[in-house]
């Protein structure tokens, strides 16, 4: 474990902790895309298959409950919760994230490290994870504007892959035989996916104005 | 080795 996996860690939990909040406070996900919701569970829930099999440390498995739990009470929120699901703007929320699914597992059942079942899965969620944030992106884009708690969601999530990179780079340079492209070529493509928003995000907090993204 | 690729990373 090194600084940067940490703040890397620490960062996401803020994330998923500051839309639980937002949503279980307010009982309303006003701007909050389910369909990227939905991605994250099915990312974490490909990725932590192996939390049962095998352990890796007390933080490790930990982590993993917080990040299925928080995701699937999201979903479950969104979806089911009486007075939070009529604040679902499902008109707006339309992205087609089924096709994103559909290119993953085809591109993880191509590249992968191992052929295998937890394997391939756990390269699909990488690739899921890539994309994941579209939905709520195209939901901005949409939506025009954006209140406080979904910025600082996606500007956290935004964050917490930034810091990865670090980490890898780190664990490059300090561990032998640390290579894992996928890895690398799946986060570095998340977090550059992010970049624009954080430019809108940056002019708006130095102009100290609401969020507008471009049309 | 076997823990070399084991998935540490969350």
């Amino acid at each position: 474990m090194n600084i940067f996996r940490l703040a890397g860690d620490m960062t996401h939990l803020a994330s998923v902790l500051v839309l639980l909040l937002k949503i279980h406070t307010i009982k309303s996900c006003a701007g909050v895309s389910l369909k990227t919701q939905e991605l994250y569970a099915i990312v974490f829930a490909t990725r932590y298959l192996d939390i049962l099999t095998s352990f890796v440390s007390i933080y490790n498995t930990l982590m993993k409950l917080i990040f299925l739990g928080s995701s699937f009470s999201i979903v479950w929120y969104m979806k089911y919760h009486k007075t939070v699901r009529r604040t679902y703007d499902r008109d707006q929320d339309t992205f087609r994230h089924w096709f994103l699914m559909l290119p993953c597992l085809l591109l993880a059942l191509l590249i992968h490290e191992k052929f295998t079942f937890f394997e391939v899965l756990w390269t699909f969620s990488l690739y899921l994870e890539a994309v994941a944030i579209l939905p709520q992106l195209v939901l901005l884009q949409r939506t025009r504007n954006i209140d406080n708690l979904t910025g600082q969601y996606i500007f956290l999530l935004g964050g917490y892959r930034g810091f990865y990179i670090l980490n890898w780079i780190y664990r490059y340079f300090t561990e032998p035989h640390y290579v894992h492209w996928i890895t690398w070529i799946a986060g570095l493509v998340q977090t550059l996916l992010y970049a624009d928003f954080f430019y809108y995000y940056f002019l708006s907090w130095k102009n100290n104005k609401k969020l507008q993204l471009p049309a | 080795g076997a823990d070399s690729n084991k998935k540490d990373e969350l």
